[in-house]
Parts: structure tokens; sequence; C-alpha cells
């Protein structure tokens, strides 16, 4: 199957890892369960350089231009963005609730640092999630391993410097099995 | 292995380098 793999074109800065985009809109008709979920959310593209980055993600549409009940996903090439993923099965995810005007510079930044591998937890990253709501926007970053407290805690401290969040900003930790709950 | 880092700076270096576009 490697004949359609995405690789860096000559010249290229290759990505340590080729992320794939998500997307995903909800119909108000449907209800949320994991099927519809899956229905609605379509693979957009895969990158594996810079380059490709920035080509695919300048044709995007920015977060906070968004309307109604959207999400971006940036996940390596291979994992779904979903809990029943086996590399998400025994995750979690870090959650940043933010006030709307800000999803868009925040998201670039954190998927930026994603891309860029400052993260430094080995192969924990699996992938980052920006939430367009009604009220607020809500920026997410899932990782492989929820019951790693060094893991973890690098995650929201490299967050916390990336994204420069003021020190009372409220992060919040869960674990996808208390997700599915 | 060796990692492949990229710092924001250099990330956004790229994007307006003639390669990107």
């Amino acid at each position: 199957n490697n004949r359609h793999k995405v690789s860096p074109g000559a010249g290229e800065h290759p990505l340590q890892y080729n992320y794939t985009f998500w997307f995903s809109r909800r119909t108000p008709s449907r209800p949320s369960s994991s099927q519809s979920y899956e229905q609605n959310i379509r693979q957009i593209g895969t990158v594996a350089s810079v380059e490709q980055f920035w080509r695919f993600y300048s044709h995007l549409i920015r977060p906070g231009d968004l309307s109604g009940h959207s999400d971006f996903h940036l996940f390596k090439e291979g994992i779904k963005p979903m809990w029943e993923d086996e590399c998400n099965r025994g995750g979690g995810k870090w959650i940043i609730r933010l006030r709307k005007g800000l999803a868009s510079r925040f998201w670039e930044n954190m998927i930026l640092a994603m891309v860029g591998e400052q993260f430094m937890v080995g192969e924990e990253i699996c992938g980052a999630v920006v939430s367009v709501r009604f009220q607020e926007d809500i920026l997410s970053i899932w990782n492989r391993t929820s019951n790693d407290q060094t893991t973890t805690s690098r995650i929201r401290d490299t967050l916390r410097r990336v994204l420069n969040l003021p020190s009372n900003t409220i992060m919040e930790y869960k674990t996808h099995n208390d997700s599915l709950r | 292995g060796t990692r492949i880092i990229y710092d924001r700076k250099f990330l956004l270096e790229c994007r307006s380098s003639p390669v990107a576009k």
C-alpha cells in the first residue's frame, strides 16, 4: 500500500511524522452516537513536510471563522481521531476552553508545536483538536497513555509555554475512559 | 533515532519561503 504513501517533495523539510487533517460538523438532527460521529468526520488530507503542511493549512478556513458545531482534527497518519482507535484507547487529552476570538491563533500555535515535535514525549502524542462551539471554543491534545504522569505533565507544561497561557488558565485532563462514560 | 524538531520561528519562515508556494 506504499504506492499511496505521502512523502516530502524534493527540497522540502520532512516532518517527524505524517499528519492527517480531518473535519467534522455535527448535524443537529442526528444523535451523537459513535456511529454517527464516524459518519460525520471526513479525512481532508495528509502532509509529510513543513511545506506540505503550510500549503494545506493555508487553504483551510480558520477555526475562528467557522460557525456552528465543528471540529478540525490533526492526527498522526494512521490514528483515527476517535476514542475507539487502538492508539487512543488507553489515552486521554488535555482540554483548554477559550473565549471566542482566540481559537485561530491558539490552534495554529498548538499544531505548530505538535508537527515541530516540541512536546518531547516520544511517541505519546496522537493528535490535536479544535472544537468550535456556540459560547466558547475548545482546544485539546490527545496522548496515548493517560496514566503516565510524567508525560501528561510535560504535555501540559509545553502547552502553557507554546500558547503563552496566563498562569490562571484552567487546563483539564480527561481520560478517554471518562469521556466514554 | 534522531528526532526532527522545528521551532515555531523556523516553521513560520518556511511558510514564506519560495518552495512552500
